[in-house]
């Protein structure tokens, strides 16, 4: 018993001293855990020498090779190690045989069972897709945030206003700032933004987050650079250079827009409302090429239909 | 792939959402 006492003691006399290095050693480690979440962003010859890898080549005979049919005996062994690798819920999925999908394209646009994914009610917006929400919050002066800190330009994000550019208004001169007021945002209103980005395993078909109205869409045939975190962390204005579709229209607070933005091997976008578009081309656009189109009739969307799919290609 | 959503709402448009955590389609962003 005494020698338990005295021990007892003795590990109070040291408790003072061991927590006071248990949180230096807290405070050491968090010193260089934001050190090493310091933003380095690439250099100009970095980017451009990303820029000119043929990502976009490579990605289309990527598609094409996942068209093709797998025999029956390898299509549960060789998808058994996409789904190990990328942790995707098989569970989840409306058909979990994998047996079933004839390649992996068929197997990365899967559909998921009815029941899994309840639409909150309660809320006017939710997610359209499963990921990982890489920033949110306010948009100012013209500029987005594609993480903290990582910023990309509005105006080159969407390309001139579509409603004014139908009245013959230029507005490339602007400023970012310019850009912004020029938007038409009302009173009391502000803009906003959400970027989600859909990892390999998840679900990659993509809803209405809210009930709206499309009126317009801008394709922009850009690039194929990776948008995963570490890249948004050391790419400014990485979703300016990507392939993107951006959908424009209204909803009960006004302006609202839905843009799919591709990523390498994952350049082919499919919206099903929208049968004329084609994405990942191999005819080569300057950088800033867009095409338009404009819905006479809008198309009305209600929360948590369905709207389209990133394929392999 | 990532989806990129930019819309007006009003000045106290409250976001559900944290920076860097999952979410699920069907889930609240916000209202």
């Amino acid at each position: 018993v005494n020698t338990a006492v005295s021990k007892k003691s003795r590990w109070r006399r040291l408790g003072l001293p061991a927590g006071a290095g248990l949180a230096l050693y807290g405070g050491y480690r968090q010193f260089f855990y934001v050190e090493k979440e310091e933003i380095k962003l690439a250099k100009n010859w970095h980017v451009t020498l990303y820029r000119k890898m043929p990502l976009k080549a490579i990605s289309r005979l990527w598609g094409r090779f996942n068209d093709l049919h797998l025999p029956v005996f390898l299509r549960h062994p060789l998808l058994s190690i996409y789904v190990w690798m990328f942790g995707c819920n098989l569970s989840e999925a409306e058909i979990e045989d994998l047996k079933h999908y004839r390649n992996l394209g068929e197997f990365f646009r899967r559909q998921l069972k009815s029941h899994v994914r309840p639409i909150d009610d309660a809320h006017s917006l939710t997610s359209p897709a499963d990921g990982k929400i890489l920033h949110h919050g306010q948009v100012k002066n013209g500029v987005v945030e594609q993480v903290k800190g990582v910023t990309y330009s509005l105006r080159g994000f969407l390309g001139p206003a579509w409603q004014r550019t139908r009245h013959g208004e230029d507005i490339n001169h602007l400023s970012d700032k310019e850009y912004q007021e020029r938007l038409g945002v009302k009173p009391g209103h502000r803009l906003y933004h959400t970027i989600i980005y859909l990892a390999p395993g998840d679900y990659h078909r993509f809803h209405s987050p809210t009930q709206w109205s499309i009126q317009h869409r801008r394709h922009f045939p850009g690039e194929l650079l990776s948008v995963s975190p570490g890249v948004a962390r050391w790419v400014q204005g990485l979703f300016n250079f990507n392939e993107r579709v951006v959908y424009s229209g209204t909803w009960e607070h006004g302006f609202f827009s839905m843009t799919a933005v591709g990523a390498t091997n994952v350049g082919s976008i499919k919206i099903y409302c929208d049968e004329e578009l084609t994405t990942n081309n191999s005819r080569k656009q300057p950088h800033g090429t867009y095409f338009d189109k404009s819905f006479s009739n809008p198309i009305s969307f209600n929360k948590g239909e369905m709207f389209g799919e990133f394929n392999l290609g | 792939s990532t989806i990129v959503l930019i819309f007006e709402a009003p000045n106290d448009f409250d976001f559900k959402i944290e920076n860097s955590k999952k979410i699920k389609f069907g889930e609240a962003v916000g209202t």
